[in-house]
């Protein structure tokens, strides 16, 4: 296949057939984690680390940052576990419901469907072409503002180039407030339970009740029980909030601390005692 | 229409995330390990598979490890929370070659799990069938489909079958718009707070359907634009919004021209959109998303 078809190389079969063994593995035993977990914490955190400072002049709330929150599961790969959120309603319950002329929803998703099936259909621009052209402007505008930051100047996008590809947004309008990922406020994420199954102990618990003459549904009821396996704002890395600059304050520490390092990871695989 | 004031004494100012179930009906107790816990004897009491399932050791998910759960939530848990953020994978992996999944089984299965969050959190007083107790919000997962990580834009077979199967959790009016991207959201707080569900599949690089987000072609490309339409309205709506799915965006994951598009969104909407919440990866852990650096990443990428 590779001599026939020669804009193939064998790297790209060899990365791909890598590839579908990772998505055949995921159903298997749990390989390789710790060594994921540390690529984490080199290619997030320690980044984060280097210039936290630099950052915390410029962008207090660090507003640059949107928080991705991967959960564990249920699917005993390592112990079973979920989490419940607590956030901001504080505003909620005081303030008078707000009165909003907007079109229903109905007539939105109409007038969505077909603003985006016009532009799918647009046959004016070639789609290479089109694809290639924002891109080509959005380089441009990048390199002009690149080119004013190293004068010292302040750089801005322009504001004209993602008008030819939705995908791209808008940039944000100046003068927004920081939003609740930032600063506490309404819907602001104040704090977290994080909950586990010890599957160990409750099959232990649960042949013992067997053992000790249960039926099988009253010692499943018995044992089977989450608890909680750590809070926000446990030791030893305690959370003021779940704002962004929380965590990017956690990611720096993970980063520079090895100790704190272990009992994330201890964490991160649902107290299973899981080890590469 | 709930925007009066009488929903707001019941807001708790919790919520839970839940992910990665993957049941699995040929799951057996006490047999074989080794076996997918799927038959066989153990060859020692290491290899037994335990009624709630045994950590680290590949198996799926037995079915009451997922029954008990949501009991446990039912009763602990669900009179303390306002809505369920459920990021998928309902339905066991394709891992032993005596029994091999079918459409049909995984279609099934999802249905059997939606009835098993439909029964466990709606309100039964209520005449109407949204009503939920406790909202919930689904999201579709890689192995929620067939085959295995293979999933086009709607409207298929697939779309309109998962809409069928999760019709209650769906506002009605989002049925079309769910058919084409199987993406939808909710209005938790109406009017207030809204929970984006979207389908990470259409930007997964395990989905063999996809290569990238910059061709108009591209199951992404088409959901970036519902997910910038949605943003905007949200925004002129003054709705703040978690965003939910199954693979987290993360360039593990997506294509980058995927996870840099993305990026720029949630940046410039950094005023309403608070996070989110993904599953697939099973491991508890953060992942921060410079959306400066996915400015520069467009530009290096060209």
């Amino acid at each position: 296949a590779t001599s026939e078809f020669s804009e193939f190389s064998e790297q790209d079969f060899l990365a791909d057939a890598i590839a579908a063994r990772q998505i055949r593995a995921q159903g298997a035993k749990p390989v390789n984690k710790v060594n994921y977990m540390n690529n984490v914490r080199d290619s997030y955190y320690s980044e984060i680390s280097k210039k936290i400072k630099k950052l915390s002049k410029s962008d207090p709330f660090f507003e640059r940052f949107s928080m991705v929150h991967v959960s564990t599961s249920i699917i005993p790969t390592f112990n079973p576990g979920f989490r419940v959120w607590e956030y901001n309603i504080t505003d909620l319950q005081t303030q008078e419901a707000a009165v909003h002329q907007n079109q229903p929803w109905d007539l939105f998703f109409q007038n969505l469907d077909d603003e985006i099936d016009q532009i799918l259909n647009d046959s004016e621009v070639d789609e290479d072409e089109d694809d290639s052209r924002s891109l080509f402007e959005a380089l441009d505008s990048l390199l002009k503002k690149n080119k004013k930051n190293k004068k010292g100047k302040k750089g801005k996008k322009s504001k004209d180039w993602w008008k030819t590809d939705k995908t791209f947004p808008k940039i944000k309008p100046d003068g927004l407030p920081p939003g609740p990922a930032y600063e506490n406020q309404l819907f602001s994420p104040l704090r977290f339970v994080q909950y586990y199954a010890d599957l160990k102990q409750i099959n232990k618990d649960y042949l013992k009740l067997l053992k000790d003459g249960k039926s099988k549904e009253e010692a499943a009821s018995i044992a089977f029980k989450y608890q909680v396996e750590y809070t926000s704002d446990a030791e030893p890395y305690p959370m003021e909030n779940v704002l962004v600059k929380d965590y990017i304050k956690l990611a720096s520490d993970l980063s520079e601390n090895d100790k704190l390092w272990e009992v994330f990871l201890e964490r991160a695989f649902c107290s299973s005692g899981y080890k590469d | 229409d709930l925007r009066g004031n009488s929903h707001r004494g019941s807001i708790k100012g919790r919520f839970l995330q839940i992910t990665d179930l993957h049941p699995d009906l040929y799951y057996k107790e006490g047999s074989s390990i080794e076996t997918a816990c799927h038959r066989g004897e153990p060859n020692d009491k290491g290899d037994r598979a335990a009624r709630f399932g045994n950590a680290m050791m590949g198996c799926d998910g037995p079915p009451d490890l997922m029954y008990y759960t949501l009991d446990w939530i039912q009763e602990n848990l669900a009179n303390e929370i306002d809505f369920i953020i459920w990021t998928g994978d309902n339905v066991r992996h394709d891992n032993d070659r005596k029994i091999p999944r079918t459409e049909q089984q995984i279609f099934d299965m999802n249905r059997h799990v939606s009835d098993l969050f439909v029964k466990t959190f709606k309100d039964h007083d209520s005449e109407d069938p949204r009503q939920f107790k406790v909202k919930v919000i689904p999201s579709l997962g890689n192995n929620d489909v067939f085959p295995h990580n293979m999933f086009s834009p709607g409207p298929t077979l697939q779309t309109r079958e998962l809409y069928n199967i999760w019709n209650q959790f769906i506002p009605p009016e989002q049925q079309n718009t769910f058919d084409r991207y199987t993406s939808f959201f909710v209005e938790v707080i109406p009017g207030k707070l809204a929970i984006i569900s979207f389908n990470t599949l259409y930007m997964f690089k395990g989905n063999p359907l996809v290569d990238n987000c910059t061709n108009k072609k591209q199951p992404g490309y088409k959901m970036l634009l519902w997910i910038g339409y949605t943003l905007q309205e949200l925004r002129n709506r003054g709705i703040k919004v978690w965003l939910s799915g199954h693979v987290p965006p993360i360039p593990k994951n997506f294509d980058s021209s995927c996870s840099d598009k993305l990026a720029l969104w949630l940046h410039e909407y950094s005023d309403i959109i608070i996070g989110g919440f993904y599953g697939h990866m099973n491991l508890d852990h953060f992942v921060p998303i410079d959306g400066e650096q996915a400015w520069e990443d467009v530009a290096n990428a060209i």
